[in-house]
């Protein structure tokens, strides 16, 4: 299973419909500060999933939708898509190509999608159990995070390895 | 099912011992169970020691030391459960010039089967990439990207 | 008393708002108090607003740009009471270049009334400094310094 | 007020008496990963004071004496001395120059000194009060500890107010 792109519309700082296209190996995202890699980190999160607001730096999940600048309004929406090629048949699902998309409201209605069908956000997590895509995400080490498996709790480290196992 | 964990626990145990090693030359760590007693339950407890030091509390460690045995547990598990792609958010932030090679050296064992993304202010870690995002923000305070794959591009200022 | 903490209050917000637009070019700040109808209690909170940006929550922030708040909130306090020394231990990790070379400014505003010592992998924050110790570890696991005046040393590795 | 000198012995990882003298200005300290380079910050703060364990990174106090390495046994006593000028007569001493000395044995023993006189760490405290180096040093900002001021509660900041008040 690889990553083939990101898309990202009305998500934290990228107000403008966005897409990030994957090749394999290594990518690396540079920029000043503030300018929002770590927001296409907190997206990749978001559309896997992420329940905790706090995970994503945020108060409330209304926090990740563009809350406008100085020069634009605020949006009603935030849009994530995610699309991985599913050729070696690592999801268990009938096509080659799976697009993830998941959709939140200002009035904090959701709306999940799996290549472009209506589905709940059980039906992702479901989908996703199995690849090492889900629940956990140990695969992604956010900023100013890495020490927290040091200081966290034994119990803590030991759902990690179960999650690998 | 305790086998099952018991059986993960040495694998990454294992794993672990061989990317400290690789990340402290000379140096030592394992993992424990916290409650040997009581598998059901135990949790997992990490010992580190580095090259020429005493074994001490993880406390101790300074901050690259321990970005480096977080580092060592974290691979320790990918080796055993691979991911797809993995995302790495400024990891090696803490970390002198050699043991950013070292960090550099782990990324190439896992790059073969699984892809990357790593968020970095540091040209080094740059140089190991096959392709490059650049993501600016003007003054409308909206996010935007440059796609460059390396070979186009020469590394100015982060 | 209270009055006393008001005229402090007023006197590190003047000093913050300075020291963020330092920082944040075209942003705002202040400090707020948590109570206001209960100043004897009332704790400080800190609203803050890159330029461009709209005002939230702090937690929203990028990591360089918390560091940088932290620093402007720090050095408000130093302006109003100054220490005879100051100690930062690696403050600027989070930094990209540009904003670097505006925390290098605000070391440049106190070190003319006060000693400061900076512990730093950074080569730009050591070309900064009047005098450079190096430490070091051998195998015996024992530290030990170098002491070198800036003239005599050329910075190579870190 | 200034720093004239900083002598270790036994605290840390500075098994051998080490002496840092300082210059006016910024002095910059650098060196490996575990060189022993935040241990000089933890000798400032011990030796001006500092009770938390923790702020020291340490689970007990007896961690800051030197416990050995492959190569040394552990040492019984960590020392450290701070030797300040007061021609400005800051602290309010009758000593142009003046050097607090703190002491720890594995016993869990400690001996104070102002100038080579025994004294108790009320006494330190007492003197050093008025100084700006008193408690809270809020002028020494720990490794990783930055981010602190931003998460802590509005009471916490508000301490950091008065101190400098
Ligand atoms: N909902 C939102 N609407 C608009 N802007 C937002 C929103 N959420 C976050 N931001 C902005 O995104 C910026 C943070 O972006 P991000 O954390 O990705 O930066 P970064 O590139 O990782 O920087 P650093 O190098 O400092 O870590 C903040 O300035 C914040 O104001
Ligand atoms: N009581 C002690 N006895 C011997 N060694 C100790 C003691 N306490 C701490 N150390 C050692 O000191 C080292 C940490 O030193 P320190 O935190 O000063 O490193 P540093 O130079 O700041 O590194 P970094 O750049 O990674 O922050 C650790 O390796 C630890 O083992
Ligand atoms: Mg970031
Ligand atoms: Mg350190």
């Amino acid at each position: 299973m690889q990553l083939k792109s990101l898309t990202l519309r009305g998500f934290k700082s990228f107000a403008e419909r966005t897409i990030l296209r994957f090749e394999p190996g290594v990518t690396a995202i540079v920029g000043p500060n503030g300018s929002g890699k770590s927001n296409i980190s907190d997206a990749v999160m978001w559309v896997l999933g992420e329940q905790s607001a706090r995970t994503l730096r945020s108060g409330s999940m209304e926090d990740v939708i563009f809350a406008g600048s100085a020069a634009r309004p605020a949006l009603g929406m935030a849009e994530v898509s995610l699309t991985l090629s599913n050729t070696d048949g690592t999801l268990p699902i009938e096509f080659s190509e799976v697009t993830i998309t998941r959709r939140l409201y200002r009035s904090g209605e959701s709306d999940y999608y799996i290549n472009n069908s209506p589905c709940r956000l059980l039906d992702i997590q479901e989908l996703l159990s199995d690849s090492g895509l889900g629940k956990g995400l140990y695969s992604i080490i956010g900023q100013g995070r890495l020490e927290e498996i040091l200081s966290s709790k034994p119990e803590e480290r030991r759902i990690l390895l179960e999650e690998a196992a | 099912m305790n086998a099952k964990f018991v059986d993960t626990f040495e694998l990454v145990n294992e794993g672990f011992q061989k990317v400290f090693e690789s990340l402290f030359p000379g140096g030592q760590a394992e993992l424990i169970l916290s409650e040997p007693d009581d598998i059901a339950n135990s949790g997992v407890d990490i010992i580190a020691q580095p090259g020429g030091k005493k074994l001490q509390r993880l406390s101790l460690l300074s901050g690259g030391e321990k970005s480096l045995v977080a580092l060592a547990f974290s691979f320790a598990i990918y080796q055993i459960k691979p991911s797809p792609f993995y995302i790495l958010d400024e990891v090696e932030a803490a970390l002198d010039d050699i043991n950013l090679q070292r960090f550099i050296s782990l990324v190439h064992k896992i790059r073969r089967d699984s892809q990357i993304l790593i968020v970095t202010h540091q040209r080094r870690t740059m140089e190991v990439a096959d392709s490059l995002y650049g993501v600016s923000m003007q003054a409308d305070g909206v996010s935007r990207l440059i796609s460059q794959k390396f070979s186009e591009v020469t590394v100015g200022t982060a």
